[in-house]
């Protein structure tokens, strides 16, 4: 369960304070499936790095399963973000010199599930169609196949929670296919999932849709999926 | 105009030769705007990195405008390529502790011709729409704004052509909008557009669509844009 009051975001560049975001109230429950949309810029990425704790908020209210990460040190709030967030970053960030299987892998090094992650890892890389590009490392693998790299990692530990920052944006119409119904599958399972978007397409699997526009929430709509 | 006959590109991996582009047969002329569409790890991005004079095949021919880019030095084709071509990457490849307006001025650098580069940077960033963030870098930039930096930057050299590799991956409607639309502009003054995506909307602009599925072209189409 996430909720956030009156959040806000700024940047002190170049001397002068830049407001990214101006004050966004949220409550998500466990289990539901939201999509986030809004134009480039409008801090959707801003948003979802504070509700994954890899970003702190400027001011303003945000807990998260009753705990406020605020108050926690860095130490816990990795603590906590390992078991309970699965995040598949815009750009991927997945280690260069390091092939698509260990990628997947590292997540169980920091919680310590060592006993079945090497059947995971490859479990996952066969379940987004990459059971055959195992050993290649970034360098030596698409960008699409990249993203999908990415989206196995963030499924290694099992979290409660998948955020997802423009999972399809590199996918073709078959493979953005596949990894939705992975997301769904996971949702089915009482997973919180939330993925930005920028493709009616893919928000369209969500049964809610967020649209921030400019640091704020703008619409927040319940969606039938098709 | 580009031409291409039995285009072959493998990579020798773990002692095994994985052939990525199995034989391509494709003539380009100047002023055409295409549209290069396939699964994900099909060979799109391979393709283009040779057209774009990135890469080397492994076997075939290859001419760009009557010269056999294979024959080059190495000095040669970098010559040849930053004053012929404009590439826009697909995980973008932007200088990280540079600012967008840096980033965009690069190529002038390569080709000394520095003289208007100032006043045209700034001229592309505010047709990216990225007048305001001309000073940040790319980690101050969201992920659809470091791509809009990607494209302005491969226009600076005023180049005969674009090649652009899933330049709307990370844009809302609104902005790729406005991307395509340049793209458009550019092409209308008879520069060479070719593209590749994975969206059907951002292929409908193009007059010709080509599909790549496993290395080989397996459908090359005129299209009428809207
Ligand atoms: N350096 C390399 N060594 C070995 N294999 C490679 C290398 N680079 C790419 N590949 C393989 O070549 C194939 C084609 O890659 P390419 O990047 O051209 O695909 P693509 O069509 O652009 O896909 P996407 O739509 O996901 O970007 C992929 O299966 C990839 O794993
Ligand atoms: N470290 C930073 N310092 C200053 N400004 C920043 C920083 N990071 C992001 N920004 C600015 O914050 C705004 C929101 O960025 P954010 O990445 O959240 O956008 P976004 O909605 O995800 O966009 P996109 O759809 O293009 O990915 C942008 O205008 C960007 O320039
Ligand atoms: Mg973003
Ligand atoms: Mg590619």
């Amino acid at each position: 369960m996430i909720t956030c009051k009156n959040l806000k975001k700024s940047y002190l560049i170049g001397g002068e304070n830049l407001e990214i975001l101006k004050g966004i109230d949220l409550t998500i429950s466990q289990g539901e499936f939201v999509a986030i949309m809004g134009p480039s810029g409008s801090g959707k990425s801003t948003l979802m790095n504070i509700l994954g704790l890899l970003d702190v908020p400027t001011s303003g209210e945000f807990h998260i399963n009753s705990v406020t990460p605020g108050s926690l040190t860095d130490d816990n709030m990795a603590k906590i973000r390992s078991r309970t967030v699965g995040f598949v970053f815009q750009q991927f960030n997945l280690l260069a010199r390091t092939s698509a299987f260990d990628n997947v892998q590292l997540p169980s090094l920091y919680t310590g599930t060592r006993r079945h992650s090497i059947h995971r890892a490859k479990d996952l890389l066969t379940a987004v169609g990459l059971g055959d590009r195992m050993d290649h490392p970034p360098s030596q693998l698409s960008g699409g196949q990249q993203q999908r790299v990415a989206i196995a990692r963030s499924m290694m530990n099992d979290p409660e929670m998948i955020l997802a920052d423009e999972p399809t944006g590199n996918l073709d119409g078959k493979s953005q296919t596949e990894i939705m119904a992975l997301f769904s599958g996971l949702n089915a399972t009482g997973k919180t999932v939330i993925l930005i978007t920028h493709e009616a397409d893919v928000a369209a699997y969500a049964r809610r849709i967020i649209t921030i526009r400019d640091g704020l929430i703008v619409s927040d709509v319940p969606n039938i999926p098709p």
